[in-house]
């Protein structure tokens, strides 16, 4: 499994025209100046696949997530929606498809809708599919901005906890 | 359940002796089970210290020893068993020339069983990529392109308001 | 009190703007009082934002935009009342190669009123430097050498044992 | 005033040999490779001018501000002492000499002394002494590694009480 594209519209900084990221499969790099979006890129991966503390997308609430504007350079957008197009043609997510496309949309009041390959399910369904390819929001593979200082700053009970879950 | 979590354990640890110590030549790593009889009732304690220094406690090391120690964990992992992907954010920031070259050479490797995609303003780390993405900000929002695009693409994905 | 107070806030915030722009061409700032009749029963409210962009909170900034905004803060003061030095550790770790120059280019400034010792890891800030100080791990301890030292001083700070 | 020169023995990664180094008046860079002392040495002025938190110089309790080692590459030292020589030509200080010179030592035990030009005075009369020329080891010109996101995490209050001590 790893992400082909993503497809974004209206989430943080990326406006109302809809953005879609083509990714190879091996070492990819983001690169741009300050403040140009790269760390909401990666946010848009992890609210994808489920996030749910908008804190750690370093918003206040969900609203923050949605993109808003001056006056002048472009509309507020009214909801906020990230779909990721995942090869699956290893089956590790466990569906039957060579593509698995995971669409998740919040509008201003906070109401979300998570699509799998087109279809609405609930977030536990999939969070347990992701979980199964060893996909979550909150893995030890998600290191945000600033916090690879913070990995060793965890208690030798968590460390311990994360080699169990990995076994 | 004990003997699974034990081989878990010690495969990670070669893993992590052995990366530790060529991303920090002549440095030398390991983890010590709080409660070796009874490894659920304790922790796993992280011991590293680089070439020539003997470091009494983590918190002690310098803010690149650190972020090479916390790499040399996640990268053990990665090859015991790898997750599809990792998400990665300004990992070199505390880093030298040395030691992000070093790390990029590294996940270039890790990189053929999981993809990896990391935010960078290093050089010695964008060298290594096997894919470059641009990220920019133009007309009051974010816009995406791949560096080897034509500068058609970028106006396609770019231009106008938005 | 309460005049001396506000001269001073307004001292500061006209710096504030002023540098802010000069760090970030076309964005910015401003201070706001919570209480203008009684500053005392109130604080200080900083508000910033880069160029076409609308920032309803400084915590929705990125890394290098907080970087920036916090260093023109420091400037700001600096110029309405210089500390005799400023020791500063890796200010430029999230900014890219453009804002680093400019930081650099802006203590280079402020450096004729106060001394800035400040460790980096970026040419970019390097450059601007009147003297630079190499620190290296030798023979167990560090030893601290002026960049255009000969080889000889660099034998007596680090040779032998320490 | 400014920190003409340092000399360090025995302090953190600074071994039994006095290190001294000489720095320009205005603006200077220190370089080296990761794990190098570079941090230690900006944790050395700090000391020197009366850093009471341990924590803040990234060292657990006192007795880790004192150079340890590995048996064989050198003694671990009896005690840390750190000379900060300050040009007081402007008298910013309020000492009648051109050079002010600090001297702080402690020793295993966590015994501190402070001199001043060689006599040796309290830790409150340096403290007095640097306060009225506007030095303070927890003033808002000493930004630690990893700590200028911090600035702006300040809350109001803080800021206005900021502004308060410049008046
Ligand atoms: N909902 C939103 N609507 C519009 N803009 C937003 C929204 N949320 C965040 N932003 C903007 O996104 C920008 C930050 O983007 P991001 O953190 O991705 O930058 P970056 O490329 O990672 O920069 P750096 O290199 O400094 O870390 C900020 O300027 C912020 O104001
Ligand atoms: N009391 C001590 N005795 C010996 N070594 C020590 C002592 N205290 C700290 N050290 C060592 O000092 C080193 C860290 O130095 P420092 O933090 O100054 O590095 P640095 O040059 O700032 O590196 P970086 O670029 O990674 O931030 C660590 O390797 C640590 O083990
Ligand atoms: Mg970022
Ligand atoms: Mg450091």
């Amino acid at each position: 499994v790893y992400i082909k594209k993503i497809a974004i519209r209206g989430f943080k900084s990326f406006g109302n025209r809809k953005v879609t990221v083509n990714f190879s499969k091996g070492f990819v790099v983001v690169v741009g100046p300050n403040g140009s979006g790269k760390s909401n890129l990666l946010d848009a991966i992890r609210f994808g696949i489920g996030m749910l503390s908008a804190k750690s997308m370093r918003a206040g609430s969900f609203s923050d997530l949605i993109f808003y504007s001056k006056s002048g350079s472009g509309r507020a957008a009214k909801y906020a929606a990230v779909s990721l197009y995942l090869d699956n043609t290893d089956r590790r997510i466990p569906v039957n498809s060579d593509t698995v496309i995971i669409t998740r949309q919040i509008d201003l009041d906070g109401k979300g809708v998570y699509r799998l390959n087109g279809r609405t399910v609930s977030r536990s369904q999939i969070v347990d599919l992701l979980e199964a390819a060893g996909i979550s929001p909150d893995g030890y593979n998600m290191i945000p901005q600033g916090e690879i200082l913070e990995v060793i700053r965890k208690g030798p009970v968590e460390i311990r906890r994360l080699f169990e879950n990995i076994a | 359940k004990r003997n699974t979590f034990l081989s878990t354990f010690y495969a990670i640890e070669k893993n992590f002796k052995q990366i530790f110590s060529s991303l920090s030549p002549g440095g030398n790593a390991r983890f010590v089970l709080e409660n070796p009889l009874d490894p659920f009732s304790g922790g796993v304690i992280i011991e590293a210290s680089p070439a020539g220094k003997e470091i009494k406690r983590l918190e002690l090391m310098s803010g690149g020893e650190k972020s090479i120690t916390s790499l040399a964990l996640i990268f053990a992992i990665q090859q015991y068993h790898p997750a599809p992907f990792y998400i990665m954010d300004e990992i070199d920031a505390f880093l030298d020339e040395q030691n992000s070259s070093r790390v990029a050479d590294l996940i270039k490797e890790l990189s053929r069983t999981s993809q990896f995609i990391v935010v960078s303003l290093k050089k010695a780390t964008m060298k290594k990529a096997d894919q470059i993405i641009g990220v920019t900000y133009m007309n009051g929002s974010s816009c995406v392109f791949s560096i080897d695009a034509n500068l058609k693409q970028l106006e396609e994905q770019c231009g106008g308001e938005g």
